[in-house]
């Protein structure tokens, strides 16, 4: 890596220990609560995270009433 | 409804997949939801080309992004059969669909339901139970940082971003939580699996969920 693009990399990792901290202050009331830490996106910004892993699009569904039959709808 | 249930118990659920740098999640899901449904209905649990649905759903953005509806609408439409992920193996990034005969072995889905179960996750529970694995959308934002325990807080239904496939559930301790296959390798999360507070309809879990037959 370049300096610049470790220099980068420094800062996300950083903001990443400060999030953890965040987010782990929610924990503590209960331990059955998610634990968050470093892992393999800790060098990522949540922007670059988010550009890269979350691309998926949500549809406008249907609510969901008890009498639908599931197969019934959508078959070929 | 029992009150714990998973269908990795009866060795219907394909392992944990790492999609890399690409944007696939939405193939991911549900492709895993298709090999599921097939095992479930008797034949063999194998890994279908997720590759084949990234390279040729035609209404998706391959690794830069994609729909499960979408990709469900246009394998129920084409009748494409999934072939063996060893005959189409992933690349990581977005290709040219190669097609196969049609006299080639794979499978094609019979149908899909889509609906959004929220305030209705025990309904949701039913169909999971019914049908297979869910294919679902979450807001995972705060997924970057996740190492293991119950998703509680920290995430927000109608900003679904993330496409998984939830494979089961457990209300046996005080928290009751789905069990969620992600796509980000087994080093992520519990052995590449997250677990996600069930009944208020956490990170959106509940917003948009499909079933699909075989």
């Amino acid at each position: 890596d370049s300096p610049e693009r470790s220099e980068k990399r420094s800062a996300a990792f950083r903001e990443s220990l400060k999030r953890h901290r965040y987010l782990n202050s929610f924990s503590s009331r209960a331990n059955t609560s998610a634990i968050y830490g470093i892992n393999q996106f800790s060098h990522l910004f949540p922007e670059e995270f988010r550009a890269i892993y979350l691309r998926s699009k949500p549809s406008q569904l249907p609510l969901y009433h008890k009498e639908l039959k599931m197969p019934a709808t959508h078959m070929p | 409804l029992p009150i714990r249930f998973d269908w990795r118990d009866k060795n219907v659920v394909t392992k944990v997949r790492n999609q890399q740098m690409c944007g696939g999640c939405w193939a991911f899901s549900v492709v895993g939801g298709i090999e599921s449904a097939y095992a479930i209905k008797g034949e063999s649990l194998e890994d279908l080309s997720v590759q084949q649905v990234i390279d040729c759903s035609y209404n998706n953005f391959g690794c830069s992004g994609g729909s499960t509806v979408n990709a469900l609408n246009w394998l129920n439409k084409t009748q494409v059969r999934l072939v063996r992920d060893s005959e189409y193996s992933f690349k990581a990034q977005t290709g040219l669909c190669h097609y196969f005969s049609g006299s080639h072995a794979g499978v094609s889905i019979k149908g899909y339901s889509s609906y959004d179960f929220s305030d209705k996750e025990d309904e949701m529970a039913k169909v999971l139970l019914a049908y297979g694995p869910l294919a679902v959308i979450v807001d995972a934002i705060s997924w970057q940082d996740y190492l293991g325990g119950i998703i509680q807080h920290h995430c927000s239904s109608g900003e679904a971003n993330h496409a998984v496939l939830i494979t089961g559930f457990d209300k046996t301790g005080n928290t009751p939580y789905w069990i969620v296959r992600n796509s980000w390798g087994t080093s992520w999360g519990v052995d590449g699996y997250a677990f996600v507070k069930m009944g208020a309809n956490i990170c959106g879990i509940a917003d948009s969920v499909s079933a699909v037959f075989v």
